[in-house]
């Protein structure tokens, strides 16, 4: 049996009005930006 | 058998993480020049699948330079990175990992560093010291000054210098040269190698037997020269004892 992963489900629920998803990349700068 | 997709990961995610801590951890350990580097931010990673619980692990890094010498024993978590008015030298580095039934390995590293651009220092502390070529003539003999200075006053071991690690020169409202630079003992007291220093032979690769100087030499307006010069010792930890006298050992 072949079953649709959560994430694919997930990915059809509407966010709510000015929701923005998080970047993935580039991460948090930890000391200052040069 | 195709390899299993693999979920993307993020650049702040915890696997994410502890790939690049394992990077780091690999560039410093295999630098035998210049200052530990710490991580200051994860730019890109790629995940590629590469059979069952296997996979390869493409990572983009941002490092920032230490105050600690690669050859202090001091543990990265408890080096200082150097802030941006000291002229702050930063590192970009392409790292291949191998992540096999969980374990992480480091490939292959390649790195490139490079200073803040003088300007943006200026700017933000116009009186600041700035960089210089460490083979600025200033800085050869401030180096030079400073190092026979300690040894014509210490009672230990003669030391000889290995690398500069860093220099700053100020040219106002003072001349001030500002130097750091790693050293090794010698089988001489400093009071034997005055009589013969060319029969002063470094002593065998141990971690005991290197140090770290810094040294201000100042030209103008009244000459004086200042220099601080720690072994880093071996170093048996005990309860009354505070951490940070157990790294550093003064030999001034």
């Amino acid at each position: 049996p072949v079953a649709k992963r959560a994430v694919a489900q997930l990915d059809k629920v509407p966010h709510p009005v000015g929701f923005v998803s998080p970047p993935l990349c580039p991460g948090k700068v930890r000391h200052f930006k040069i | 058998v195709p390899a299993a997709p693999v979920a993307p990961l993020g650049c702040d995610d915890p696997e994410s993480e502890a790939a690049a801590q394992a990077a780091v951890n690999y560039i410093n350990g295999h630098s035998h020049h210049g200052y530990k580097f710490t991580l200051n931010r994860i730019k890109n990673i790629r995940v590629i699948p590469q059979g069952p619980n296997s996979y390869i692990i493409f990572l983009e890094v941002d490092l920032l330079e230490t105050t600690c010498h690669v050859l202090s024993p001091t543990p990265l978590e408890n080096c200082t990175v150097r802030s941006f008015t000291e002229h702050a030298v930063e590192g970009d580095c392409d790292i291949k990992l191998q992540k096999l039934d969980g374990k992480l390995t480091v490939i292959a590293t390649k790195c490139h560093s490079h200073a803040d651009s003088s300007e943006d220092v200026a700017q933000l502390c116009p009186d600041c010291p700035l960089l210089a070529s460490l083979n600025n003539t200033e800085v050869t003999t401030a180096v030079t000054a400073a190092l026979s200075a300690h040894n014509s006053k210490t009672a230990d071991a003669y030391l000889q210098l290995l690398e500069i690690g860093r220099a700053k020169i100020q040219y106002g409202p003072a001349h001030i040269v500002y130097v750091e630079f790693a050293v090794a003992a010698t089988n001489c007291s400093a009071e034997a190698a005055k009589d013969n220093v060319e029969a002063c032979q470094l002593l065998p690769d141990d971690q005991s037997n290197f140090g770290f100087c810094t040294a201000t030499m100042v030209i103008r307006p009244k000459e004086d020269l200042k220099v601080d010069c720690q072994l880093y010792g071996h170093q048996v930890p005990t309860p009354d004892t505070p951490f940070l006298s157990r790294v550093f050992q003064p030999t001034t």
